[in-house]
């Protein structure tokens, strides 16, 4: 189960 | 954080300031599509909802707060500073931006990274960025001549997410697993809606004459 994505761009 | 990153989020924040020079020093938004602005502020209050709940780092908490902030600011100024709302070419400024929001939030509803609150409004926000520029450009073509200031707001504001794509390119090698589907495709799309303003930007470029956008 990959883990919540964080979106790390702007 | 890679460079071609770094240049991309240079480059929007120079288009930022451009353009709160030019309404600062001009007291003017001749040229200037509120509906886009207003858009751009809709996209970055629906992508950056987890400004307080997701820490990443400080550059990207104050470049957060510098987008929403700005954004919001030249909407404020364009609707209510006597001066500036008075230039303001409403009667050019007619394109149906609604309809914007509505494909934008539909799409988003269907393809999305996971259904959850946060996520369809970051899909919406990417969605609406890649086409908030229509406004803009389509005013720009009726009003004939462009202001140097503008011009440069406009092209900086196409630059950015063109060295996005580099970044993802870039993220792509480095890390194979790396697929931001949603961001990249939106991205090349809104990339590929300034390719006129492009083109008859380097024509100005190259002669030296002023931006002239065919009606």
């Amino acid at each position: 189960e990959d883990e919540d994505e964080v979106h790390d761009e702007l | 954080m890679n460079i071609f990153r770094f240049l991309g989020d240079m480059t929007h924040l120079i288009s930022i300031l451009i353009l709160l020079l030019k309404i600062y020093a001009t007291k003017s938004c001749s040229g200037i599509s509120l509906k886009t602005q207003e858009l751009y502020a809709l996209v970055f209050l629906t992508r950056y909802l987890d400004l307080f709940t997701d820490f990443i780092s400080v550059y990207n908490t104050v470049m957060k707060l510098v987008f929403i902030a700005s954004s919001l600011a030249i909407v404020w100024c364009m609707r209510n500073h006597p001066l500036v709302r008075r230039s303001y070419d409403k009667q050019l400024d007619t394109f149906r931006h609604y309809f914007l929001l509505l494909a934008s939030f539909l799409l988003a509803l269907l393809l999305h990274e996971k259904f959850a609150f946060q996520e369809v409004l970051w899909a919406f926000s990417i969605y609406l960025e890649a086409v908030a520029i229509l406004p803009q450009l389509v005013l720009l073509q009726r009003s004939g001549n462009v202001d140097n200031l503008t011009g440069q707001y406009v092209f900086f504001l196409g630059a950015y997410r063109a060295l996005y794509i580099f970044n993802w390119i870039y993220r792509y090698f480095i890390d194979p697993h790396f697929t931001r589907w949603i961001a990249c495709v939106s991205g090349l799309v809104q990339t590929a809606l300034y390719a006129d303003f492009f083109y008859y930007y380097f024509i100005s470029w190259k002669n030296n004459a002023k931006l002239q956008l065919p009606a």
